[in-house]
């Protein structure tokens, strides 16, 4: 597999290793998914980078790799931000080569990364028709999640037509911070857009969402999906070539 | 104090 702009495959990398340190990666025809929970099972990633997003792409037959996400990032860290990176797997081997390419062909770097055998747990998806989708710039939301950490470990998200609401109490005191739903939109990429179809409130651990924000830079905006009583979807495009999708599942008072 | 509920609640392993 062959990106051009090797720096996209360095955001998906660091948009995971904070929730999973290791995940399978399913490689086939169609391209390449990941379904990975983190260690306490409270969220879950899902991964789709389809085959023509890529520059090049083949894939003889499928397979599943055991990576380990935390020392690829560290072997990305190496690459320069304007390299082409191609990444490869020889049929029957135990190990993943990654190659950078410098942009003006100069410099070449090659590293080897040991494959991980790891049994892969499942889960399925259901297709969910979501009370309510958010889209708003990815930065305000990442911004939002830092605010709220300082006053408590929970953000309570509740959507009116006119807008969304996060609130986090704690030991401090309590802070809230309202979106209103963006009127003129000139550039989409800033509007907050809200289509509801029924109001929910829900209460979410902020610090899986801050991990989750570690994945914006994928992407200028964020996609949120809430339903009373069901995971938060949190999606991340990536141009032309697919998504991050993160689920968390929700608290309940007791 | 509100719990946190696990994914696989509501997703279900394959």
């Amino acid at each position: 597999a062959r990106l051009l702009h090797g720096s996209i495959f360095a955001k998906v990398i660091e948009g995971l290793r904070e929730l999973v340190n290791e995940a399978t990666w399913e490689c086939s025809g169609n391209g390449i998914t990941l379904q990975a929970m983190d260690s306490s099972h409270v969220a879950l990633v899902s991964l789709v980078m389809r085959s023509e997003g890529f520059e090049s792409y083949r894939c003889d037959r499928n397979m599943s790799l055991g990576i380990s996400l935390v020392s690829m990032s560290k072997v990305l860290k190496t690459m320069g931000k304007d390299d082409s990176l191609t990444i490869r797997v020889n049929d029957d081997s135990d190990s993943i080569i990654i190659a950078m390419e410098s942009q003006n062909q100069d410099k070449f770097a090659d590293y080897e990364l040991r494959l991980m055998d790891l049994d892969s747990e499942h889960l399925g998806i259901p297709d969910t028709d979501y009370s309510c989708a958010i889209k708003m710039p990815s930065s305000e939301f990442s911004r939002i999640c830092r605010d709220m950490s300082i006053m408590g470990d929970s953000v309570l998200i509740c959507t009116t037509k006119e807008g969304v609401k996060f609130s986090a109490k704690g030991d401090l005191g309590q802070g809230s911070i309202r979106l209103v739903q963006t009127t003129n939109i000139e550039k989409e990429e800033e509007a907050v857009i809200i289509e509801m179809k029924e109001a929910v409130a829900l209460t979410f651990a902020v610090r899986y969402l801050s991990m989750f924000c570690k994945a914006a830079p994928l992407s200028p905006q964020v996609g949120l999906s809430l339903s009373e009583d069901t995971p938060l979807m949190c999606e991340f495009k990536i141009a032309e070539m697919g998504h991050v999708r993160f689920y968390l599942a929700p608290k309940i008072e007791d | 104090m509100n719990r946190q509920l696990g994914i696989s609640t509501f997703f279900l392993t394959l």
